[in-house]
């Protein structure tokens, strides 16, 4: 059975899609079966994985056609042991369509259950910076909830609303939900901004602060810009190394090899 | 009447709370009364502005009571000119409550023509980063929709579908809806990769990209720190002149003097 992982956060351009595309790809090349499926109709999953064909079936139809299956929706990647979920929905009157469906909160954790679990080891969900009912179905599929924050100060208050709202989604959708921790993203260790957020982060949070911090690195930039993955693209680069150690903690913390 | 300004996009992180907090600024600085509006659910604009005490009225009421007005909801500010109406949904049942009354897309435009616009002489809007209903409410009550969008590839295919999507909402929901322009955010002049895509911008969008370009700068992240906007802070530097060059391009644009 697959361990799900969401990367959530209701702050924008923290990371979200960098850090799901890339763990996804470091479990794969680990040999781990992997599925990342894009639940943000904002679509940079297709972007940053340089798809170029246009995506015929995908999140929409998981949501609003009860027959569709995972061979309908599955799409092969460069990279051995990945695969792929886009999201097609480029319309507001889908994206209507999908919130209607979607305020069942556990419709995606049944689709996945019922389709994907048994196929994959590992299922890492990129979300919409929100707590709508789209991010509260992929919260409620998942194992492992992340959530990435750039090392600002927006982004502490912004967290702990976050966490507010999580903790309503444990009082009235599901106890079960655990937040697997925080992931400092973008850290530029020449700016002191970042030095002092970071020590504040850990001094309150402690144990819930993955130890494995990812660097702002250029490469990553120019990978997303070429349509790649920096692991691939860049094995030793400071970002690639930041997500295969990420890989390998989660893998140790929640004992999954 | 007051001309009303939202800063939207689907992408998050770009700018919109730094640019709908300094644009507000500038404009009140410059003597025009001016009101900033927080629609977006994450209450950014609470910690830019360094607001202290517990927020009692706002957003909420003005979605999901009738009765409410200007009065009821309004906080001044340390600047002169300046006041704000903050984002008070903090639980999951309030977003749900708010969303319903925001499935009626004019409901925004109908209470600001009604208790704010007589007001001030600039509304700005801060626009949660999607294209739900809130997003709408928003885009339809303003006179100018600013885009901020970060020099970076994966920010290129995000602009795209919000144009999509924005073309959608004029077809189907207001032909008067007018992007205002796109507003290139953080841009760091010593990253090629911002280069090269700052170049692509202006040569696909031309005009309708605004002149001035706010740079990358430490200031605006200390100031956000300590709870304050970077021009009452730092006047010199250049992401306050940023934004002052931004006000006096949109007066000028769109001869609001
Ligand atoms: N470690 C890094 N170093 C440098 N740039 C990075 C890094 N991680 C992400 N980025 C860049 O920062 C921008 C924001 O990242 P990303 O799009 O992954 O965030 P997000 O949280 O998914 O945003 P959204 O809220 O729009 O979904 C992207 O342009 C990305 O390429
Ligand atoms: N010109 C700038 N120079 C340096 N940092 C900046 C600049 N503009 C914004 N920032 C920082 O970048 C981060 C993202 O900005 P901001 O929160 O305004 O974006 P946003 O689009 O409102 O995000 P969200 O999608 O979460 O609403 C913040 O920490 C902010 O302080
Ligand atoms: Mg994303
Ligand atoms: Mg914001």
């Amino acid at each position: 059975m697959a361990t799900v992982i969401s990367f959530a956060s209701q702050k924008g351009g923290v990371g979200k899609t960098t850090s799901a595309v890339h763990l996804a790809t470091a479990f794969a090349l680990g040999g781990y079966r992997t599925l990342l499926l894009d639940l943000d109709p904002q679509g940079s999953v297709y972007s940053a994985m340089g798809v170029k064909q246009r995506v015929i079936q995908g999140t929409l139809e998981i949501f609003c056609q009860d027959s569709t299956t995972l061979s309908d929706v599955l799409l092969p990647t460069s990279t051995e042991n990945m695969h792929l979920i886009l999201n097609d929905v480029d319309r507001l009157a889908h994206e209507n369509e999908l919130m209607k469906v979607a305020a069942d909160y556990h419709h995606l954790h049944q689709w996945l259950a019922r389709h994907a679990r048994g196929e994959f080891e590992f299922i890492i969900i990129d979300v919409p910076a929100s707590t709508n009912a789209l991010s509260i179905n992929a919260m409620v599929a998942s194992n492992l909830v992340i959530v990435p924050m750039q090392c600002e100060a927006l982004a502490i208050k912004s967290l702990k609303r976050f966490l507010l709202a999580f903790k309503d989604l444990q009082a009235n959708i599901d106890p079960n939900l655990r937040i697997a921790g925080i992931l400092l993203t973008m850290f530029d260790h020449e700016i002191p901004a970042h030095q002092k957020v970071c020590r504040q982060v850990y001094q309150t949070l402690g144990e819930s602060v993955f130890q494995t911090i990812i660097p702002k690195c250029p490469q990553v930039l120019d990978a997303s810009a070429a349509g790649m993955d920096v692991i691939n693209r860049s094995l030793n680069s400071i970002g690639a190394t930041g997500y295969i150690r990420l890989a390998n903690e989660i893998l140790d913390r929640f004992r999954l090899r």
